[in-house]
């Protein structure tokens, strides 16, 4: 474990923390797109399969099952919560997300680490968490002024693997061979992902103002 | 080479 990981996980951590309290306090999910946060259940249950196979540290095994529990709370609250659900911006939420696995799952099949099925599950869950944020991403485009605490939960959702890429390159210099190529080529296109994002909401922070993002 | 057969990160 090296500080940029730690650093890391923190940040993402975080960055739940503050969707769930944006869900529990304001009893609102308005903003938050439902798609988003199903790719995110599908890639912490595919990629944690070897919870129970695996164990590495407590520390690993906690965060896992921390990762996996609120994703899916999260998807449950937003699809089940009688008061919840209602604010939920279903005609806006409309990113075809199944072609995001699907593709995700092909491209785990031609390239993995090692074509067994954990591995395969594995490389699916990196490329998925690559191209996850699309449909958040699109609806902030789309619901224009975005809350506060939605703007936050994005803003530290992206900077966690911003982190992730520096303790790549940590370990790249400081173990020899650490070749975590499938990481860091998708982490890579994920932080991508949130340039624009990150360029908006630096400018919203400069002028104090609301977070817009342009149509 | 074990180190690389498992994923230590989460």
């Amino acid at each position: 474990m090296n500080i940029f990981r730690f650093l890391g996980d923190m940040t993402h951590l975080i960055s739940i923390l503050i969707l769930l309290l944006k869900i529990y306090a304001t009893k609102s999910c308005s903003g938050i797109s439902l798609k988003t946060q199903e790719l995110y259940a599908l890639v912490f249950l595919a990629r944690y399969l070897d919870l129970f196979t695996d164990f590495i540290s407590v520390y690993n095994s906690v965060m896992k099952v921390v990762f996996i529990a609120s994703s899916l709370a999260i998807v449950w609250c937003m699809r089940r919560h009688r008061v919840v659900r209602r604010s939920y911006d279903k005609e806006l939420d409309t990113f075809r997300h199944y072609f995001l696995v699907a593709a995700c799952l092909a491209l785990a099949l031609l390239v993995q680490e090692k074509f067994t099925f954990l591995e395969v599950l594995w490389a699916f869950s990196i490329y998925l968490e690559a191209v996850a944020i699309l449909p958040q991403l699109v609806l902030l485009q789309r619901s224009g002024n975005v809350d506060n605490l939605t703007g936050q939960y994005v803003f530290f959702l992206g900077a966690y693997r911003a982190f992730y890429i520096l303790n790549w390159i940590y370990r790249y210099f400081t173990e020899t061979h650490f070749s975590r190529w499938i990481s860091c080529v998708s982490g890579l296109v994920q932080t991508a992902l949130y340039a624009d994002f990150f360029y908006y909401y630096f400018i919203s922070w400069k002028n104090n103002s609301k977070l817009q993002l342009p149509a | 080479h074990y180190m690389d057969d498992y994923h230590d990160e989460l």
